[in-house]
Parts: C-alpha cells; structure tokens; sequence
C-alpha cells in the first residue's frame, strides 16, 4: 500500500541524502559511524532470508540497501576516514546490541535461526539511531544534508505505522507484527523531539540547531 | 507455515 511504498523510497532517499552528503562535501562530518555499523548489521541480520526473497520488490530494496550501506561504510572508514571524529561519536552501543540480544532470545516468534536474528534485527533498527542523536546533540547543530538524511530516515519507519494499520483494515487475514509495531513506534518516538525540531527551523529554512 | 515466518515487509 501507499504508506509502504512512501516509506521504503522515503529510507532510500535518506541513503542517497547521506551519499550525497559524504560525496559532495567529501567530508563525513556530523554522521555517526557507530550507527551506520549498527544499519550494516540491521540489514545483514534482517536479510539473512535474501536469496528466497519471494516479490522482485522486496528483493531489489534488500539488495539496494546492503550495497549502499556497504558503500558508505567504505567512504567512512577509508576514502574520508580523515574527517571521521572517533571522540564525537562516543556513544556505548554494546547497551544497543544488549537491548536488541535480550529481546531477541526472550520474545522471537519462534527459537529459529531466522526468527531469533530478525527480532533482534528490528529491535536494533528501532535504537540504531541513538548514536547518531547523541552526536548531534554533542555537536549542537548539523548540516542541513544531515537533517534531511535523519528526517528521511525517521519518516521511513513512521509511514510504516500508517502502513499497519491500513493493513489491519483492509487484509483479513492479516495479524499484527506486534514485534514490528513496537519496535516501529518506539524508533518514531526516538525521532520525535529531532523531528520537532527540524519541522520549526529547517523548514523555515534555518540552520538545524539544537536550542 | 504461519504468517510471521513469511516476512512480506522490508
């Protein structure tokens, strides 16, 4: 459905924003490498099912997001590694990857392989981009290009809600992904001050700039 | 199988 569609180009647009970003100004100032690793690891875990992928949809968007972020880790830890600030981007995400473990093994769908990985895969997605905040708020401010690829990146999983719900009307058969949705709204709640404040400067077309 | 085994989302 619509909401679906407008959230998976909504997430590749915040891959190309942040390519762009990098290439443009040849500088990864202001992104968190912690949270494209925990992305890499997001898709690696969450795709596992990839080669029996079943609609040419789905497929074409796993494949696009594991090479663009395979790309952007190189950009990060090699081509602009210079502009990378290690003291920035401090972040503790061993409590991330504990969150999403714990979750995982003590609420899967079922103790597979498959299952076990993708719980824990959306429950990182829903804290992955806590680095990323935290470094803004280290920084106070951030390049537009930056704002737009967070805001892009959040609005991907929050028309994921509309998503279920319009899926919870309108397909029968359809039970709640209640790991999904949970997972869905806590990673839009983590968005919602960022959001706030994009929405009052940037679009008046300030400087994002924390108050 | 049932319904969550099949991940028809990304």
């Amino acid at each position: 459905n619509i909401f679906r569609v407008l959230g998976d180009f909504s997430h590749l647009a915040s891959i190309f924003i942040l390519l762009h970003k990098i290439q443009q100004l040849k500088s990864c100032s202001g992104i968190s490498f912690k949270s494209q690793v925990l992305y890499m690891l997001v898709y690696i875990t969450r795709y596992l099912d990839l080669p029996w992928t079943s609609s040419p949809y789905n497929f074409i968007f796993k494949v696009l997001f594991i090479s663009s972020e395979l790309y952007i880790i190189y950009l990060m830890a090699r081509a602009y590694k210079p502009t990378n600030d290690p003291n920035l981007d401090t972040f503790h995400v061993e409590f991330l990857l504990g969150f999403a473990g714990l979750l995982a093994l003590l609420f899967p769908y079922k103790y597979t392989i498959l299952e076990v990985f993708w719980a824990f895969s959306i429950w990182l997605e829903s804290v992955a981009i806590l680095p990323q905040l935290f470094m803004l708020q280290r920084t106070g401010e951030a390049e537009a290009m930056t704002a737009h690829y967070i805001a892009a990146l959040g609005m991907y999983r929050a028309l994921y809600i509309p998503n279920w719900i319009y899926r919870y009307f309108s397909e029968p058969t359809h039970k709640v992904d209640t790991i999904a949705v949970t997972a869905g709204i806590l990673q839009t709640i983590l968005y919602s001050d960022f959001f706030w404040i994009y929405y009052t400067k940037v679009m008046r077309g300030e400087k994002f700039k924390l108050p | 199988k049932g319904r969550y085994f099949v991940k028809d989302e990304l």
